[in-house]
């Protein structure tokens, strides 16, 4: 099983 | 004052192509340099990236800094409004509310022009590092744009592994499996067509089909496409805008629950 995350865990506001 | 023009409006409709599946509005942030868009999908799974330099147009004027939000629909319809061949400006003036789409014809006979009504879109944006790929790979984009639409018939998902002899896309669900494997080509005399693999460490991802299948709406406006993988991090799917800029999408990877 694959859970998907979000591209906000990635990057950093700016 | 800001003005863009471009000799053909193919370009811009290809560009809009391109971002409207993902997005329903976006801002466009207009300077000296260029107009860059930056905005994630509503579920915020994937980021588009969108660089336009002002030295691609054929005309670019800019004398201060502009946020311009626009419903993307909208902007579709006036866009589908032009013929491929027309000249395209773009104008505002500053502080404006509203910007104008003018289209010119070929022999200049029919003039058109469209005027939309710009949005405040609070907007966050993300700061993305520079990073160093562990494999990028580049490949024709009508390939990478026939294997995900293949593979979405078979999950949910697409798993993408790249080692130095090539790069396997696989997906699995009811109806059974399927993988592609596409190896490093040897010719070097057709650039378009080749599929080349820069590897530093083998990797393997897995990612939602359906925004692969929608970053493929940018096909048209490259005959690459670049993917660029590290472990546990977003992959980077980058179409080139040739003399114009790139379109780039972030896709964040699944991971196991």
């Amino acid at each position: 099983k694959t859970k998907q995350g979000s591209i906000m865990s990635f990057f950093a506001k700016k | 004052m800001f003005e863009a023009r471009l000799n053909t409006s193919q370009v811009l409709k290809k560009v809009l192509d391109a971002i409207k599946d993902l997005l329903n509005e976006a801002t466009f942030d207009c300077s000296d340099s260029g107009i860059q868009l930056q905005a994630m999908d509503n579920s915020h799974v994937s980021l588009v990236s969108l660089s336009l330099r002002s030295d691609g147009f054929d005309k670019y004027r800019c004398d201060r800094n502009l946020s311009m939000g626009m419903n993307l629909a909208n902007m579709a319809k006036i866009m589908k409004c032009a013929n491929n061949d027309d000249t395209l400006t773009m104008k505002a003036q500053d502080n404006a509310d509203t910007v104008t789409f003018m289209f010119e014809s070929q022999n200049q006979e029919k003039v058109s022009d469209y005027e939309m009504k710009l949005m405040n879109l609070d907007q966050e944006h993300l700061g993305i590092p520079e990073t160093d790929y562990a494999c990028v790979v580049r490949m024709p984009a009508m390939e990478f744009a026939r294997i995900c639409r293949d593979l979405s018939q078979f999950g949910e998902s697409v798993v993408i592994s790249c080692t130095k002899e090539g790069v396997k896309f696989s997906a699995s669900g009811d109806a059974g499996s399927a993988n592609i494997k596409l190896a490093q080509t040897s010719t070097v005399d057709k650039e378009d067509e080749s599929v080349v693999i820069e590897m530093q460490e083998p990797v393997t991802l897995t990612f939602a089909c359906r925004y692969l299948n929608s970053f493929t709406k940018a096909t048209p406006l490259c005959n690459q496409v670049q993917l660029s993988m590290s472990a546990d991090v977003p992959l980077v799917v980058e179409y080139r805008i040739p003399d114009l800029g790139h379109i780039r999408y972030y896709l964040a990877p699944k991971i196991e629950d």
